[in-house]
């Protein structure tokens, strides 16, 4: 996080807000709902409350306005430049404004007005721009389905108002880190010849832009998609990718969503009802054959004939010694299977059911 | 297949305004090219790869356009 150079604050932790006039985009009752979410989200992690007047000089004017606005700082037309707010103090100083040339919404088309505010409002009580992409005080708008300060916008906003009364302190999702030697995955698959890594709200792969590798909110491409995915494969022959949190499982081509997804993983595969979620999946290009790892056991089924084959579940530690007995994320690379448990990474030859070496789970960025 | 001199153009005029609105790349430097020579707009845009997590090469290559083509908040990302 970055606190705004010359640290300004504001020293009364009551605060009046004002919105001055109303998009035409959303009903009043949204704008309002929208705005007073956003400062919920600062007050509920400092000792700041906010009170929402309706006329007069407020701390905090809210505005919606395009093009030139007499503040010397003109808007650009729809798109670039969504917003931007001033630092705490008097006159103009802790005032937000919305251009009016975007459309606001409530919901994940652009844009969304809660998200643009939030990251307004930390404008408004102090903070500049984060370089953390997970952070709500990131500068590009990312909307990736909910709304909420990030661990990042924590600190910085408690570094300069100190942390709220409430006895037990909001914790905000952390942003991976590339290099970390203690990351862990939630689920990897391949990608049309790309291998991507997914963990919590986040998609990583490794690209020749980035010093290590690529990391971006999993909405960027699939904005239908859950945080917290628990499996995925692909399968090539089908341009398919498929996507497994709980008991439901989507499928995506490219970027596009498959029509009638979710489905539920027991009619559509023919799991037990005791299976409650898929830990870890691959498909074998060449036989077809897609490996389901479900605690210490894992399934067979067949691409081909669309079925489970006969005589599963097995145990994992049977047929695929000494990767454990339990599975993070596997994916599919030249006809070798890469198992993810912890920090572990095996490399696997399911020819010869050996493994042939282990590396850090992170082995694949430029760390 | 090499940009058409009007894309390339485009792209410069994103650089600049860009380096201008949110890295205080005072207006009216001479436009970036892919063959900037070393000066405080290449300056102004390694400071932007920096920021994004970019690999620093100070050239607007397709990447840092893509970043810079996003909408975001008009507020500098550097101090005024």
């Amino acid at each position: 996080f970055v606190l705004t150079p010359g640290n300004p604050r504001w020293e009364q932790a009551q605060l009046t807000y004002r919105i001055e006039n109303y998009t035409p985009d959303l009903s009043r009752a949204d704008v309002d709902h929208a705005i007073e979410k956003a400062f919920q989200l600062w007050s509920d992690v400092t000792p700041l409350t906010f009170t929402k007047v309706s006329e007069g000089q407020a701390d905090i004017m809210l505005s919606f306005v395009r093009r030139d606005h007499d503040d010397n700082n003109a808007f650009d037309g729809p798109g670039g430049q969504l917003a931007h707010a001033y630092q705490p103090g008097s006159g103009i100083g802790g005032d937000v404004h919305f251009d009016e040339d975007e459309r606001w919404t409530k919901d994940f088309r652009n844009y969304n007005l809660f998200r643009v505010a939030a990251h307004e409002l930390g404008h408004s009580l102090g903070l500049a721009h984060s370089t953390d992409i997970g952070a709500l005080m990131y500068p590009s708008y990312m909307f990736s389905g909910d709304v909420q300060l990030a661990q990042d916008d924590i600190n910085g906003i408690q570094a300069i108002y100190g942390a709220s009364q409430n006895p037990n302190q909001p914790v905000g999702p952390q942003t991976p880190q590339v290099c970390d030697s203690k990351l862990t995955f939630d689920a990897i698959t391949t990608v049309r010849g790309e291998i991507m890594f997914f963990k919590d709200r986040f998609y990583m792969r490794a690209t020749p832009f980035y010093p290590e590798a690529e990391l971006n909110f999993i909405s960027v491409f699939w904005p239908h998609l859950p945080n917290g995915l628990q499996a995925a494969y692909e399968v090539a022959h089908r341009d398919e990718v498929l996507f497994f949190k709980g008991n439901k499982y989507w499928a995506v081509q490219g970027q596009d969503m498959l029509p009638g997804y979710p489905k539920d993983i027991h009619s559509s595969f023919g799991f037990p009802r005791s299976v409650k979620h898929i830990d870890a999946a691959v498909s074998a290009e060449q036989t077809g054959k897609t490996y389901f790892f479900v605690a210490n056991k894992y399934w067979r089924y067949d691409e081909y004939k669309r079925s489970m084959d006969a005589g599963y579940p097995k145990k994992i530690a049977d047929d695929f010694p000494g990767i454990g007995n339990k599975v993070d994320a596997v994916f599919e690379k030249d006809g070798f299977f890469y198992f993810f448990h912890g920090t572990r990474q095996y490399k696997f030859d399911p020819k010869t059911q050996r493994i042939l070496t282990l590396q850090k789970a992170n082995s694949w960025f430029n760390c | 297949f090499p940009a058409t001199s009007k894309t390339q153009e485009e792209e410069e005029e994103v650089v600049q305004k860009y380096l201008e609105n949110y890295y205080n790349l005072k207006t009216g430097w001479r436009k970036i090219s892919k063959q900037t020579g070393p000066g405080q707009s290449v300056e102004k845009l390694k400071q932007m790869q920096e920021f994004f997590g970019l690999k620093v090469t100070g050239k607007p290559d397709a990447e840092t356009l893509k970043i810079m083509k996003q909408p975001r908040c008009g507020v500098p990302d550097v101090a005024n």
